[in-house]
């Protein structure tokens, strides 16, 4: 039975998608099958996994089966899911059609659960499912914190202003346990684009510790340019630079998420 | 009578607060007025223009009023107007209380026309109202383009996965335009964070220059430390750090703003 990670955090750009790609992709090259879950509309994660040309312009417009078809047609995921150019590493796609379903979903039964619902079929193939989300708190994270039973994993950039938001994305976190998924907990905090060279990351990482003693990984991303060139190529950090210190620190990070399985 | 300037972009952790805030403080210097007006809950640019933490703290908890009382409770701005401790640059301030507007915009009536009319009888009192959005193309922001009559303005971060989500930006921008606010145009393109140290950033430069051809300021933002400082004490650019390579060029891009006016 997968182990349900989801990736959120409402403040745009700290590194959610490239987490959530190159972690699986470390998993997957451990030996593990993994299943990325795109639910954000710019569908990111979609095209860093470099799912072929054609197939990325016909989910553009529309021909190919998304993320969308299981939220708001009832679509079956293991119609829905894709494979990449690495083994053991599939993909719920997702298109920018996805931006209309926060607004779809408003009035629909029981909006909040859709995403687990559709994912539990198939959660028995795979042992991890790592789901993007978009960069707010609206009704498709909420879904995917809904379904994340093996809890959420929370990136935040060594930046000042990616402080502010937290306190809201921990109420939001509560009320969702409250309410929709008691099993969701915080399974870890990332500190992502570390920049040794300014005071300012060491200042935020410090802050970042104070208010969440337990919860972050050891393991700190640093800024490095490899992570943000891979997916111009498709490509995972394991594929594209697998000695950059991008692809040291997210191998290390996935070895620090399978030491604290329970 | 006020131009009024939405800056926009769908990707997370573009430069979109950054350049808000730092754009009105060049204005406010140069002896022009300015509005900034967050509308979004994750309220970075009411931090970043440093309210004074007592009103920070009121302003979590409810107790003063934000753009979601103008918007929701039709409470009058020039009731809800801060000012800063910038001579002539004003604020109507954010909150996360704003989070639950976009489900309750849904069924209001010409919900994405409230930004406009509730900024309407201000207008008078400045020479340029700048919008700050969340990282979506949700009632926020589609209010905050039709209230845009100067037009949009978009950061686009000098990464790949920046590139992406354009096409959708371009569409809803032509929708509003269709729709909802006929004199919306593409006041401009900023490229943002861009790293000479990288061959990435003159990568997509150039792609962007090719998407947008007439409108990429010249005046190109490079990534800069002082820049992500400035907010973590309330200050912009402008007295935080005056002779960085970050106020130098946003200086710039200012007065290519204002070199573009008509
Ligand atoms: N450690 C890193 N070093 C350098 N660049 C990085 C790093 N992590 C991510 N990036 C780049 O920074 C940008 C933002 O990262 P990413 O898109 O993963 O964030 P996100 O949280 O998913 O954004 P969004 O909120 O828009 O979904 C991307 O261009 C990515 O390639
Ligand atoms: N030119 C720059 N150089 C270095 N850091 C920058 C630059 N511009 C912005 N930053 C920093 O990068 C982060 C993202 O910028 P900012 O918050 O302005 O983007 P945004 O588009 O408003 O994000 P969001 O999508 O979350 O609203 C912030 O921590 C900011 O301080
Ligand atoms: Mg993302
Ligand atoms: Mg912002």
């Amino acid at each position: 039975m997968a182990k349900v990670y989801t990736f959120a955090n409402q403040k745009g750009g700290v590194g959610k998608t490239t987490s959530v790609v190159n972690i699986s992709a470390f998993l997957a090259a451990q030996g593990c099958s993994a299943l990325v879950v795109d639910v954000d509309p710019q569908a990111n994660a979609t095209s860093s996994l470099g799912l072929e040309e054609h197939l990325a312009e016909s989910l553009k417009s529309g021909d190919e089966a998304t993320v969308y078809h299981a939220l708001i047609e009832g679509a079956p995921v293991s119609q829905i899911i894709q494979t990449t150019r690495r083994p053991r590493l599939h993909l719920v796609p997702s298109s920018p059609a996805l931006a209309g379903a926060e607004v779809e979903l408003v009035g629909m039964l029981a909006r909040e659960t859709l995403l687990r619902k559709a994912l539990a079929p198939v959660l028995r193939h795979y042992d991890y499912v790592m789901i993007d989300t978009p960069p707010s708190l609206g009704l498709l994270t909420v879904n995917a914190l809904t379904a994340a039973d093996g809890g959420v994993i929370i990136p935040v950039q060594c930046e000042y202003l990616a402080l502010e938001g937290l306190g809201q994305l921990l109420r939001t976190v509560n009320l969702v346990r409250d309410s929709l998924n008691p099993r969701l907990t915080i399974a870890g905090v990332v500190l992502t684009m570390y920049d040794t060279r300014t005071r300012l990351s060491q200042e935020v990482a410090d802050e970042v510790r104070r208010y969440f003693p337990k919860q972050v990984f050891k393991t700190v991303i640093p800024r490095n340019v490899r992570l943000s060139e891979a997916p111009s190529f498709g490509e995972t950090i394991l594929t594209y630079s697998p000695g950059s210190a991008g692809a040291l620190a997210y191998g290390a990070l996935t070895d620090e998420l399978l030491g604290r399985q329970v």
